[in-house]
């Protein structure tokens, strides 16, 4: 805000990852060193797959805190706040990994503010590593910036990289990384002059990612089981498993509206990728517009010379036409089904298709509920389905949740130059199948509320976890069960997994752990919730997402069905001016990009109600 | 531990901590007149946490009623009661009722004891067991009476002295440290006290993360709300 009328004392990002699961707390301190009033803005860009848990602000001495409450409630509760406009929390899209908090206090003259922002996630495994990314942009130089991460992983550091996109040689001696068996601490904390552009100048290097990416030592067999606090988290991506060979048919839209650079894109991404095929795999290529043509009538062997074959084929790809999706999907099902029926592919191997597609289906089946139950009724269960949603014209939730009813996931792809990385990058993610039908097992009697436990498929570089509350606090030995289809044997371990003593893991340590383990069950719940709600029956929409509000307000997480709400200090005409943070889904992301602003408003002081009962009760128990 | 007073007829609640040094024993509920007793003593967590406070927590009950002749001793590890020199144990890790003459018992695994001694009182302990290898906490018990309207006039204690209501007045709500919490002055017991607005938590429907509930905080270990001081419930003896 008017620069030089303020000064940022200090930028903090201190991020605490233990088991993948990561808390970051940003901190940031201004003084307004006007002589009146002034509005100043915090904004903060945080990864779209993290949960907002905490933000407050200090103003004058005053703490406000923000609230988790129910995001229908909040909006009816302030409807007349928004409409007059007096709203003041925007939540943005930022990017395709990012997104952006961003608040405005009126800050008196000569005073202090200080936001602190809280975010948690699990964080992913992807291509083979965890990646905890970091958007800075503090504008000017800062007194005090320091980014610090400290990670600890029982089951061992196997690598850790640091770079930022603003790392020029001078700053980047000062990213100090400490590595030990289990423990990575990393920090960058550049001086004011370190900072500045030139050194009488008053830009800032610092503008950009740091990204921090590692890997853990992968258990053999069984995967890696936590017992802390009475829940458990399981990881399981047991390393040197054989791939199994997979039958893929691309299915890719040609229609009118991928001309130009999207068609050029999807050329060069698919003759990358038929390059990528293993000889052991069957492919098909079935290109579609309002017309449904196969490259063959069957799946042929990726052997040198039918990848030739795919690979000129690929390069008469041209658009044209309407946008029949449904007959296409349809089409390389039944393709899939009686290649099958006629043995021509490996019993052991995984039916896949990947669907390319840039528009809504208009030609043809064109509703869209008919044609996801068309699709799920014509898989039957037995492929899995991946969408790649090409630009910001495709409805998106359509391919969401009918990849998601087939056993597959559903990808954007943005249109921008790297479109062509995309799509090879989303196909490396799932082209390596390692196990498919997995099933991890524990006894009825020791766990509840567990995690889905059923996967499809493991993909190479991926992980799979499953967390759970055990019903005995005391309970030293976990029996697990892991169960599925390798490439030439059936996938069976068994084991027994305890609680393992933290104190000895990190003795020097003080106890900070807490209760992280309860919390990555409940963003896993409320994020498998969240899948369900979309995609389930309709008891089971209505059931999963009220019990994931329930949850998401019990464990403080902005979702998309709750807000963080701050009261802001009254401002110079005695209004009260409510902020709120609202959670973007990827339907509302895309909207937002398609230009339509998505602000989100307002609310006052909340009162918690609770029924009193009858007889009164005097009680004493734990703080 | 956090003492709650739950006034339904005012919709509102009174509470307060007492914190003393690990194992110390209080009088929760005494009743000269219908021999009535509950004492209780507290424990510490494992080693201090870095915040440096120290909390603790009832882990063991002793309760008497004299008239009857039942002693009951309940602890975050086991029950036992004594009636007419029999030693009856119960386990927590066991579901289990006990109907007497005099006193019924209800065990629910892991979780509950619901206690009603014939004619005086009907309370419940509440078992919070703590993960066994959490490096600072550990199990303790909360104790809520559920009906106490046969006990005498004169009962007293930490508890009992709220038997029979309180009669009290707030007034001058005004801005707190926090904003959820204003503060506000209390006339109670002829006295004027400081007190803040703040929730603490009742488990009994979910032991495990409790409901909140809205109530007048008293500093200072209820300074002024509570008959003399804590050091006054101070006792040597579990019995």
């Amino acid at each position: 805000a008017n620069e030089g009328k303020v000064e940022v004392h200090s930028v903090t990002v201190d991020c605490k990852v233990t088991s993948r699961f990561a808390h970051t707390v940003m901190t940031s301190r201004a003084l307004n060193k006007a002589n009146s009033s002034q509005e100043i803005f915090f904004e903060v860009e945080l990864p779209k797959t993290a949960f907002i848990t905490n933000f407050s602000m200090e103003i004058e001495g005053q703490v406000y805190v923000g609230e988790v409450k129910e995001k229908e409630k909040a909006k009816k509760q302030y409807e007349k706040a928004v409409s007059s406009g007096q709203t003041a929390g925007l939540v943005k899209v930022s990017g395709r990994k990012m997104e952006k908090f961003s608040v405005s206090v009126n800050v008196a003259a000569k005073s202090n503010v200080t936001f602190v922002l809280t975010y948690e996630e699990l964080l992913q495994r992807k291509l083979g590593q965890y990646e905890i990314l970091t958007r800075v942009k503090p504008k000017t130089p800062v007194n005090e910036f320091q980014i610090v991460a400290d990670i600890y992983e029982p089951q061992g550091i196997a690598f850790i990289d640091v770079h930022a996109t603003f790392l020029s040689n001078d700053l980047l001696p000062l990213v100090e990384k400490t590595v030990t068996e289990k423990k990575a601490h990393i920090s960058f904390s550049p001086t004011m002059e370190q900072q500045r552009t030139c050194p009488s100048c008053d830009g800032t290097l610092i503008d950009g990612d740091f990204i921090i990416k590692y890997d853990v030592n992968r258990a053999k067999n069984l995967g890696d089981i936590q017992i802390v606090n009475g829940y458990f988290v399981h990881f399981f991506a047991p390393p040197d498993l054989p791939r199994v060979p997979k039958n893929v048919v691309f299915v890719i839209d040609r229609s009118g509206s991928m001309s130009g650079k999207k068609i050029a894109q999807t050329r060069e991404a698919l003759l990358e990728i038929l390059k990528d095929l293993h000889e052991e795999d069957f492919f098909a290529l079935i290109e579609f517009d309002h017309m449904v043509s196969p490259w063959r009538q069957s799946l042929s062997k990726a052997t040198k010379d039918n990848v030739a074959e795919a690979m000129k084929h690929v390069h008469k790809l041209r658009d044209m036409g309407a946008t029949n999706i449904n007959d296409a999907v349809l089409r390389a099902v039944s393709m899939l089904v009686k290649d099958r029926q006629a043995k021509r592919l490996p019993d052991r191997s995984v039916d896949m298709i990947i669907l390319l597609t840039d528009g809504m289906p208009n030609s043809g089946e064109s509703n869209l509920g008919k044609i996801q139950e068309n699709v799920q009724s014509a898989i039957g269960g037995n492929m899995s389905l991946f969408c790649l949603g090409f630009g910001n014209d495709v409805d998106y939730s359509f391919l969401d949740v009918m990849s998601k009813q087939n056993k597959g996931l559903a990808r954007r792809i943005y249109e921008a130059s790297d479109a062509t990385m995309q799509l090879q990058g989303f196909y490396e993610e799932v082209s390596s199948p390692l196990l498919s039908e997995v099933d991890l097992r524990y006894p009825d009697n020791a766990v509840e509320f567990l995690t889905t436990n059923h996967f499809s498929q493991l993909f190479n570089g991926s992980e799979i976890v499953v967390a759970g509350r055990l019903t005995d606090n005391d309970l030293d030995n976990l029996l697990v069960e892991v169960f599925g289809q390798g490439f030439e044997d059936d996938f069976k371990v068994q084991g027994q997994a305890s609680a393992s003593n933290w104190d000895v893991i990190y003795p020097d340590e003080e106890y900070i752990f807490g209760d992280f383990t309860e919390r990555l069950w409940a963003y896993l719940t409320i994020q498998q919730l969240l899948e369900k709600s979309k995609s389930g029956s309709p008891d089971e929409k209505v059931n999963a997402t009220a019990k994931a509000l329930e949850m998401s307000l019990q464990y403080s997480f902005v979702t998309p069905l709750t807000s963080m709400v701050v009261t802001k200090p009254e401002t110079e005409d005695g209004t009260d001016s409510p902020l709120i943070a609202d959670k973007l889904t990827e339907e509302q992301r895309q909207q937002a990009e398609r230009g339509q602003a998505h602000q989100l408003a307002s609310p006052a002081l909340y009162t918690r109600t609770h029924a009193y009962q009858s007889p009164p009760t005097y009680f004493v128990d734990g703080d | 531990p956090h003492f709650m007073i739950e006034l339904p007829d005012r919709g509102d609640a009174l509470c307060f901590n007492i914190n003393d040094k690990p194992g110390t024993i209080f009088t929760l509920v005494r009743d000269p007149e219908s021999g009535i007793l509950v004492n209780g003593q507290i424990i510490g967590d494992k080693k201090i946490p870095p915040d440096g406070k120290i909390n603790t927590y009832f882990w063991r009950f002793g309760i008497i009623h004299q008239t009857l002749g039942v002693r009951l001793e309940v602890s975050t590890r086991e029950i036992s009661v004594f009636q007419d020199g029999k030693r009856v144990k119960l386990l927590w890790s066991d579901t289990a009722s006990l109907k007497g003459p005099n006193v019924d018992l209800l065990v629910t695994k892991d979780r509950s004891l619901t206690v009603t001694l014939k004619d005086s009182v009907k309370f419940v302990i509440l078992l919070h067991k703590v993960w066994e290898k959490h490096p600072y906490h550990r199990d303790y018990l909360g104790f809520y009476t559920l009906d106490s309207h046969l006990l005498s006039p004169s009962v007293h204690g930490l508890l009992g002295q709220f038997y029979h209501g309180i009669e009290y007045e707030v007034t001058d709500l005004r801005p707190g440290e926090v904003p959820e919490k204003p503060d506000a002055t209390m006339y109670v017991k002829g006295q004027e006290l400081n007190v803040t607005r703040g929730w603490q938590r009742d488990f009994r429907r979910d032991v495990k993360n409790g409901e909140n509930v809205p109530c007048w905080f008293i500093h200072s270990n209820g300074t002024g709300l509570i008959d003399g001081d804590e050091t006054d419930y101070i006792v040597s003896g579990l019995f």
